[in-house]
């Protein structure tokens, strides 16, 4: 299993509709500060539902829509490829009106509760407890977390 | 359930031992605070670089705690590896020999699992099989391009990136 | 009280605006929350990286936030100068054009003052006026060696230090 | 002014007596991970009174004694020379004993307060919050502290 590609429309700083296609194996991202690599890493954040808002760098989810565009919605989509090459794709979609916003996730083309892509990301070892995605300045955290902590993480899998 | 959880420590401290090893030369191992009852206390990490003693965790210099802390992460994906790994700017507090280990660990463990780094070190974008670049235009808008000819930063510049 | 605060904020602003135009080719400024009553509010950071609207400062990226921070402290630093700065590894997310741009401005503003930066960056390396080498010897201690020639990192690897 | 020389002597990685002279304008120090840069940043913390203990990554004071030499006190000396040669010398010394530890300030050679060492500092614009030390990690954090504390910051020079 791998992700096969990363569709993002409107997210942050890809106010142009951009696909992001991955191989199999070890791909690097580079480019200069502020081009929007870690960008990049919110979006999986963001349609996994791995993480908090704040941790995507946003007090709030409208602020992750591009304010370059002046659309009123912004969506990332993850299609993973097993080895049996069927797709699993996750989708998520904030969309604002004047006084307030959504936010959809999607499973499989239906739409779905993030506990049910929790669920269904955890078959495959994918949580937001799982080390999956490591944030920018985030990696000595392993170490200076508490013991407890630490262990919980252990918990999870048994 | 505590047999579960022991089953799984066990594991991956010995996994833990290995990469450590392997990145740091150094001497690393897990423990629990409570070995009778786990759930009673917590998971301490035992980090000793090369040449020196045992040392407090917190007092690890930025780039000892940046390994040890990936060795944690690798030694947790052997135990129970996931699809994907996504790393942001990991190796930042890395000197050069020890991004480069760093680099050959990642392609080797990329071999279960597929791994993106944003890296702006060499060491990392050497050892990639693939490298995406990410610019910003003129209109304020990021892109992406697909780099098939890789090219190798002077110092920490970008690649210049042809589209693919 | 108010007026001392006053005399200090508007001209570290001035500066603050110069030297964020020049390390990022942005715009930035400082603002009172209460520029009437300023001990009743905070001070906040307005900026605005090259070819992009103003952003809440907490979206900037590593790169940007380190050169905004930088700026305040350079801002700061040609208000009330001391007499030293000790800066370790603040290059750490600046991509290479950034990194450079950053060591010159190190290099200028230290003319009024005496700078020691941490670095493995060759543009730091490569401005700097003196260099000090440390390493850990095998019997476990560190030591440092004053360097007379500079061996630029190929790619951050520690410069091979020739005893002073 | 500038800082002449730090010494050294059993503190944290320096087992080993160590003098670091110090040259007016740009310096740079490098070296490998781990061989002891960051600690002589500590030693400046340390002996200007500039920040807490866990601030130099140590529980306690007596951590930061070198724990390889056997010795029971470490101690650091700054000295700073003016524009007319004169020298100002700050020095910090703990000195462990079975169950105790104690601390001490010099001020030109004589015992002083740390209020008095953060007096005498002060007047060179040398304080915990004029940004005179920048840590490892911790640039960024200019930008995430809290308004009311940034302008903290102003409040002490006027
Ligand atoms: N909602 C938004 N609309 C438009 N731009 C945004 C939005 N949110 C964040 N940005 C911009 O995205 C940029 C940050 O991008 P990102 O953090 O991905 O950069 P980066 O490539 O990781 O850089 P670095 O190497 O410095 O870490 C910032 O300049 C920020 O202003
Ligand atoms: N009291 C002590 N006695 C002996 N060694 C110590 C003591 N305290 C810390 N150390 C050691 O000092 C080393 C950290 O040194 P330091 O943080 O200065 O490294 P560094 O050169 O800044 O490395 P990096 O480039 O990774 O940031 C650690 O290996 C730590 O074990
Ligand atoms: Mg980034
Ligand atoms: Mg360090």
């Amino acid at each position: 299993m791998r992700i096969k590609e990363i569709e993002l429309d409107n997210f942050k700083s890809f106010g142009k509709h951009t696909l992001v296609p991955l191989l199999d194996g070890f791909t690097t991202i580079s480019g200069p500060n502020g081009s929007g690599k870690s960008n990049i890493i919110d979006s999986l954040l963001f349609a996994l539902g791995l993480s908090s808002t704040r941790s995507m760098r946003a007090e709030r989810l409208p602020d992750l829509l591009n304010n370059l565009s002046g659309k009123n919605e912004a969506r990332v989509t993850v299609r993973f490829l097993n080895n049996d090459n069927e797709t699993l794709e996750v989708s998520r979609r904030i969309r604002v009106k004047e006084n307030s916003y959504t936010s959809t996730y999607w499973l499989n083309g239906k739409t779905a509760t993030l506990t049910e892509i929790h669920e269904e990301l955890m078959k495959y070892n994918v949580s937001p407890t799982g080390f999956n995605v490591i944030m920018q300045g985030d990696v000595t955290g392993i170490v200076t977390m508490s013991a407890t902590e630490r262990r919980k993480i252990i918990d999870e899998l048994a | 359930k505590r047999q579960e959880f022991m089953l799984a420590f066990d594991q991956i401290n010995q996994n833990f031992q290995d990469i450590f090893a392997e990145l740091s030369h150094g001497h690393g191992k897990l423990e629990l605070e409570h070995p009778e009852d786990p759930f009673a206390g917590g998971l301490v990490i035992r980090a000793q670089p090369r040449d020196k003693k045992m040392q407090r965790i917190e007092a690890l210099s930025g780039g000892e705690k940046s390994l040890t802390a990936l060795s944690f992460v690798f030694a947790f994906q052997r135990f129970a590896p996931a699809p994907f790994y996504a790393f942001d700017e990991v190796d930042m507090m890395l000197d050069g020999s020890n991004a480069e280990r760093l680099a050959r660990m990642v392609k080797s463990q990329s071999a279960t699992a597929q791994f993106v780094a944003v890296s702006l070190r060499r060491p990392m974008i050497e050892n990639a099989d693939h490298a995406i670049g990410v610019s910003l235009r003129a209109d304020g808008y990021s892109r992406v391009v697909g780099i098939r000819e890789i090219h190798i930063p002077d110092e920490e510049q970008k690649p210049e990136p042809q589209p693919v």
